[in-house]
């Protein structure tokens, strides 16, 4: 009896995470959707940058390279091996079927 | 090419969580540490 | 017995699931109010940075802690000769204070107010609990 009354308490609890789940994945592209909608905004896309300042001033003393590439670039870093020298090799690579991968160093010196 | 996921970690530019940055960020990070 | 062990096991992916899925859609919000104050910020700047000095959504950034890093690009690749790390914008946006302190639960009244202000009304629940930082509260009070 004890048993079928657990039983019945955890199927109830599912249903619940059932629930939940389906309200999560729904916020989910809700959101995604409106994030979209504020970024492709026009007045929006004219004042979404940073400056190199703002860039350089969160990673203080790192040398820094910035990124841009169209949606749907593929990046890729293969898990670090020793080369025939005895270093480590440490690479990024990247994949762009809709446009140029644009690369800038920014280096406070 | 001919990279199993397993040999790399990928992210795609507006596709991918943040997380699959940081966890790219950790395996570097291990790999320096042993 | 044995139907009870399955339900347990399928009870506890779906619990991990859940938890993904809370921290995804946590990331999702900072990343929209990170962006709306950033876009307010610059709107309301006195005169905007030389076009030269800024640089336009969306990015990644590549750091090195050491500066003599050797980085040889091709047209498809990096190598460096040591570690990197790498970050999004929203990243960087989050390091230059614009979520104002949610991602780490030190969230003054008022950034709280504003911040439940550009997201839609239905996640309001979720800025509440990450500026307490009790994420797991927001599931059993929806459940």
């Amino acid at each position: 009896k004890e048993v079928i009354g657990r039983l019945r308490c955890l199927k109830a609890e599912i249903e619940d995470l059932e629930l939940k789940e389906r309200e999560l994945d729904q916020q989910k592209l809700w959101l995604q959707q409106s994030i979209k909608n504020v970024m492709d905004d026009s007045i929006n896309n004219r004042f979404s940058y940073v400056t190199y300042e703002d860039i350089c001033n969160c990673f203080n003393g790192d040398t820094l390279l910035a990124i841009q590439a169209p949606s749907g670039t593929q990046l890729e870093v293969p898990i670090p091996e020793m080369g025939q020298n005895g270093q480590k090799k440490y690479q990024i690579n990247l994949k762009s079927h809709s446009g140029p991968i644009h690369v800038l160093l920014i280096n406070k010196e | 090419a001919g990279l199993t996921p397993r040999s790399a970690l990928l992210y795609k530019f507006n596709g991918s969580p943040s997380k699959s940055l940081k966890d790219i960020n950790n395996m570097i990070r291990q790999g320096e540490q042993r | 017995a044995q139907k009870y062990q399955d339900l347990e096991v399928d009870r506890q992916r779906r619990l991990e699931r859940i938890k993904q899925k809370q921290s995804q859609l946590q990331e999702l919000i900072l990343q929209q109010i990170a962006f709306k104050n950033l876009v307010q910020a610059e709107q309301q700047a006195n005169w905007p940075p030389p076009s030269n000095s800024i640089i336009h959504l969306l990015f990644i950034v590549n750091t090195s802690k050491k500066t003599m890093t050797d980085c040889s690009i091709s047209n498809d690749k990096f190598d460096f000769d040591n570690t990197f790390e790498i970050h999004d914008d929203t990243e960087v946006l989050k390091q230059m204070g614009l979520a104002r302190g949610l991602e780490s639960g030190s969230c003054s009244a008022e950034h709280l107010k504003m911040a439940r202000s550009l997201i839609p009304k239905a996640l309001e629940p979720y800025v509440t609990e990450m500026s307490q930082r009790s994420i797991s509260s927001v599931f059993v009070t929806s459940s």
